[in-house]
Formats: structure tokens, sequence, C-alpha cells
């Protein structure tokens, strides 16, 4: 989905995308 | 996620026979980190319990502009502690179950 970015470091791929609201604690 | 301020979880079911780990970590308490990062982004990683260190994967999302510097040491525990957690209970489970 356009939401989720890959980057890939040293041969490692991380997935980035947005925490679902439910995760995301009040701060 | 109460010390470091990050929390990680498995990103799939472990099957508890796989080395390789699918992870996630996100910000949970952004108060508790030093530098500067994105709150609301989950980052899903690949991890190797027979090959990979939590402080080389740390350093890897320091280098791709995910964390600052000054907050490698928190992710790098935030990832050993979970990993840590997950190879205890593969300990108890045989695998395969």
């Amino acid at each position: 989905s356009s939401l989720t970015q890959v980057v890939h470091s040293a041969g490692r791929r991380f997935i980035v995308s947005p925490v679902p609201e439910s995760r995301l604690r009040e701060s | 996620a109460e010390d470091t301020g990050l929390r990680v979880e498995l990103a799939e079911e472990d099957d508890y026979s796989n080395s390789s780990l699918a992870l996630r970590l996100w910000v949970e308490d952004p108060k508790k980190l030093k530098g500067k990062h994105k709150d609301n982004e989950a980052i899903e990683f690949s991890f190797n319990l027979e090959t990979d260190t939590p402080e080389e994967v740390a350093y890897e999302m320091v280098k791709s502009g995910f964390f600052h510097e000054s907050d490698s040491k928190a992710v790098a525990k935030s990832i050993r502690d979970r990993v840590t957690l997950i190879k205890k209970i593969r300990e108890k489970k045989p695998a395969g179950c």
C-alpha cells in the first residue's frame, strides 16, 4: 500500500508502516 | 516498553522451528527517547536468532535514519528483551508444536 515504505540497510529489509491507532498509547 | 519507550512484538506467529523471526518495533512512549524519531510508524524486520544481534539491527536502524544514535542502546535493549523472551518460550515448547 502507499502507506508502506521499504528500506534496505546492509542487506536487511525494514518495512515501515503506520502504527494502528489501537496500539498507540496516549502519550 | 515501560523502560525504553519502545515496543517490540512478533509481526508473525512464531512456528517455533524457523530461526528467522518477523519482528515489529514502534515508539510507544516518545518522551523516553532522546533523539529525533518518527512517532507513529512501525518498523517490521526479520531477525535470525542464530546469526543476528540486537545491537547490529539497532545500528542499521540508526543508519537508516529511523532513530538517533543516542537511542541505539534503547532500541537494542528492546529487541534483546523480546528475543530473550521468545527464546525462553521456545525452550519450554518442543519445536513444531
